[in-house]
């Protein structure tokens, strides 16, 4: 089964 | 007052087809280094930056910094209503609720002038750090297009195996499995058709096609698309647009749970 990440685990919000 | 004016509404519509299916609103900043956009999509797993550069427009004028927030819908809309070659003006006032789309013809006989309804969005704006890649695929757009539409008919994701020389984009379904490997070119007559692969270290990723899918749409932006891979950060793929500015598209990668 795959999960997709989800963006905000890796760029910091600002 | 900001006003802008470029010589082909062409880029414009081109680049609003290359955003429409992945956003629905969004905002453009203007100041004085031009335009620019960024933006997730709603499930949060991918994110679209564009920038257009003062330099590749005609005339800009941006006498304060303002934030555009659009329909894209709407606005791609509207867009649809200029000929590729007629010219393209944007202008709004610092605190108007409206954007103005002028189209003017090449010959100057027709001029059309259509007012949009500006919104008051309030989104989330990532911080994306410089970084260097481990690997960096150039290829031509419509192949990139190709592949991605062809293995979707496999499965839901794309498996990208680099390695020095070539790149296997592979995906496993139901119905059976499918690899294509894409050769690095030797020599190139037409830069367009080149392919380049430049490794640090071999990576292997796994992505969500659907999304690659939409990225795709950018493709009659530009003749090259550049796939920028590390492990286990989002996936940048790239459009350059012609003295202009770029598209770029991040995606983050899929895990085995």
């Amino acid at each position: 089964i795959w999960k997709q990440l989800e963006l905000n685990r890796f760029y910091s919000g600002h | 007052m900001f006003e802008c004016r470029l010589p082909k509404a062409e880029v414009l519509k081109k680049t609003m087809d290359a955003l429409k299916d992945l956003i629905k609103e969004a905002v453009w900043d203007v100041s004085a280094q031009g335009l620019s956009l960024q933006s997730m999509d709603s499930s949060h797993v991918s994110l679209v930056q564009v920038t257009l550069r003062t330099e590749g427009f005609d005339t800009f004028r941006c006498d304060k910094n303002i934030a555009l927030g659009v329909n894209m819908d709407t606005m791609q809309k509207l867009m649809k209503c200029a000929s590729n070659d007629d010219n393209i003006t944007l202008k709004s006032e610092d605190n108007g609720d409206l954007l103005s789309l002028i189209f003017e013809s090449p010959n100057g006989e027709k001029t059309s002038e259509y007012e949009m309804k500006l919104m008051d969005l309030d989104i989330e704006q990532l911080g994306i750090p410089d970084q260097e890649y481990s690997c960096t695929i150039k290829m031509p757009s419509g192949e990139f297009q190709r592949i991605c539409r062809d293995l979707s008919n496999i499965g839901e994701s794309v498996n990208i195996t680099v390695v020095k020389g070539g790149v296997d984009f592979s995906a496993k379904g139901d119905i059976g499995n499918a690899k294509i490997h894409v050769t690095e070119s030797s020599n190139v007559d037409n830069e367009k058709d080149a392919v380049t692969v430049e490794v640090n270290e071999p990576v292997n990723l796994t992505f969500a096609l659907r999304y690659l899918n939409f990225f795709t749409k950018a493709t009659p932006l530009s003749g090259q698309v550049s796939l920028s891979i590390s492990p286990d950060v989002p996936l940048v793929v790239a459009y350059e647009i012609e003295d202009l500015g770029h598209v770029k598209y991040f995606l983050a990668p899929k895990i085995e749970n």
